[in-house]
């Protein structure tokens, strides 16, 4: 199972449409101060389901919707598509691609498909549960965030060796 | 789940012994299952009775301890910056080797890493990269040159983000 | 002390607008009195009772805002990490303009920015140091080139610390 | 007014007496991680008077005590000058130069001396209040705290301003 594509449109500040292809290997992803490379890891937690206002840096749905500029209108809503490929059928579903997308509305309403087919937040969840991707504090290190795990109380650290068991 | 959960902690515990030492070029590191309430440890602070039940009790808690080469064994506030943020690394390479995660997200967790210690973290992340695949936001030379893609992200002047999509291939031919 | 806390304010905030200005080549950030209770502002959030009585009261509040330029008003956890860093350093970059503090140390506060942010980071310290005498840590080579003299820092296999001091010219022979 | 001179015996990694010298412009402190930079500003810090053990990245004096390793023994108690030049008359002494010295012992217990005659801690503060120098939390940026300005309550914020009035 790897992650195949990332589209983002009218995510913070990815006004239009843009696709990412990953391949297997690593993926680097550089540029300037605030030029957008941390909204790329937010919008791949918050296709995955990520409900913490404080690790999306965005405390309501409106935050993370295309603000606009004096040069470009701003969006009205957000989706974000992240296409998985599945050939080893290591998700739990009938399909060798599996599609996960994420629809906001400014007024903060989700919505969430799996494969175009509209499902809850916590079918996202259970499918991903196999994976302990959403939940599991170490798939995504948040910038500024890597020593997190050295200040964790122990039991929040037993925690995370839980998730990997 | 719990004899699960003492396996699983073994290999973590091993695993991040191993890449403590290959970061740091030698000394130790540990994590140690302590049996105790919130408000402290108890009398067996060793875990041996977490271990006999093998139950990873809700009282049960990890304590993590590092000691650089050459060094006393610290507590975690003594470490520095960079030596902080290599056994952070440490233990998150130790549980995507334990448990792979299909793919990892690192945003600039290189940032507080001297050139050795850059040199050190992309070695084991490019081994870990065959079991994960991982995308890293950084601004470090050493970690770039051993990617296999590259995105370049800037910001226009509409506040919109732009990107281009390079291939190390090309990216070496243009420096 | 009131009327001296409204000259100084006066003195930071468009010290602040500045710094800013310079760091992000242009965009808007504002430092603004609110009068308020801990539990939230109060109906006059302008400050204006504020600077009317001169009195720095204990509600009174210092509130920031930033505005990159060609972005739209941020709260704070919008920005990006350099930008936030850069931010920072504008707000005490203009304390210490308004009332220089003999000496200043900065400990790898340039470790977020880029190529460009760290120019215009290192054109203000040099500004500033002909009052202020900085002691900087650093990793950057932008900042080191910018240093008078050099203290190089290693650690040894006794777990000593030991130093070598360079002169800049020597430095710039060796490159 | 300005720093001249920074001795150092026996705080954290600096087992021998370490000077270093400071010139009138800007000085880099430059070396691999974990060589002992950050504990050259945290030696500067505990001189100057602080008692944050979170400032000072130590719990109690011994964690500021050089501990010792296998090839050097550790050290019973620290030493720290600071020498000022005070040309100027900028310090309310009658001095041209100023030293500073604080020493530790592993008990716990501090020493405070300015130009060798013993002090308490509070002449130390009193003498530094006018630079504001030891209160001041824009005088020292600690390492990954550049942003916590940003992140204070407003009324901590009007603090770091009445303490530059
Ligand atoms: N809803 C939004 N609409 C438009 N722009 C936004 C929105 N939310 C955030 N931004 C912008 O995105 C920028 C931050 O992007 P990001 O955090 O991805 O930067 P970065 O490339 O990671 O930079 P750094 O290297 O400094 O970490 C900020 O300048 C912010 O103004
Ligand atoms: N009491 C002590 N005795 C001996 N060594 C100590 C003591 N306290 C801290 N150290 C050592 O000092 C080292 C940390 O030094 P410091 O924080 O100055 O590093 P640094 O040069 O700032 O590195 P970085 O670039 O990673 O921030 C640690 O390895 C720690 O082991
Ligand atoms: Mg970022
Ligand atoms: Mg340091």
């Amino acid at each position: 199972m790897y992650l195949k594509r990332l589209d983002i449109q009218g995510f913070k500040s990815f006004a239009t449409r843009t696709t990412f292809e990953f391949g297997q290997g690593i993926t680097a992803i550089v540029g300037p101060n605030g030029s957008g490379k941390s909204n790329i890891a937010d919008a791949l937690r918050w296709v995955l389901g990520e409900q913490s206002g404080r690790l999306l840096r965005a405390r309501k749905m409106e935050d993370a919707i295309f603000a606009g500029s004096s040069k470009r209108q701003r969006a009205d809503k957000v989706e974000v598509t992240l296409t998985l490929d599945n050939a080893d059928g290591w998700l739990p579903l009938d399909f060798s691609e599996v599609a996960l997308t994420r629809r906001g509305y400014r007024n903060g309403d989700s919505e969430y498909r799996i494969n175009r087919k509209r499902v809850r937040l916590r079918d996202i969840h259970e499918l991903l549960a196999k994976a302990s991707v959403t939940q599991s504090s170490y798939a995504i290190i948040g910038q500024g965030l890597v020593e997190t795990v050295l200040n964790l109380r122990p039991d929040e650290r037993r925690h995370l060796i839980e998730e990997a068991a | 789940m719990s004899k699960r959960f003492e396996t699983t902690f073994e290999t973590v515990a091993s695993g991040f012994e191993e890449y403590f030492q290959a970061f740091f070029g030698g000394g130790h590191a540990r994590l140690t299952l302590q049996q105790g309430s919130p408000s402290g440890p108890s009398p067996d602070s060793s875990g041996e009775s977490a271990k006999r039940t093998g139950q990873a009790s809700q009282n049960t808690g990890v304590e993590i301890e590092a000691q650089p080469p050459g060094k006393r064994l610290q507590n975690m506030a003594q470490l520095s910056g960079g030596e902080k943020a290599l056994t952070a690394v440490a233990l998150l390479f130790a549980l995507l080797q334990a448990n792979p995660s299909p793919f990892c997200v690192l945003d600039e967790v290189d940032a507080m890493l001297d050139e050795v210690n850059v040199g050190r973290f992309v070695k084991a992340l490019q081994a870990l990269s065959k079991k994960t695949q991982f995308i890293v936001i950084t601004h470090n030379r050493g970690t770039i040159e051993v990617a296999d893609s590259i995105y370049g992200v800037s910001m226009g002047p509409d506040a919109a983000s732009r990107v281009i999509s390079m291939r190390l291939g090309d990216v070496k031919a243009d420096a």
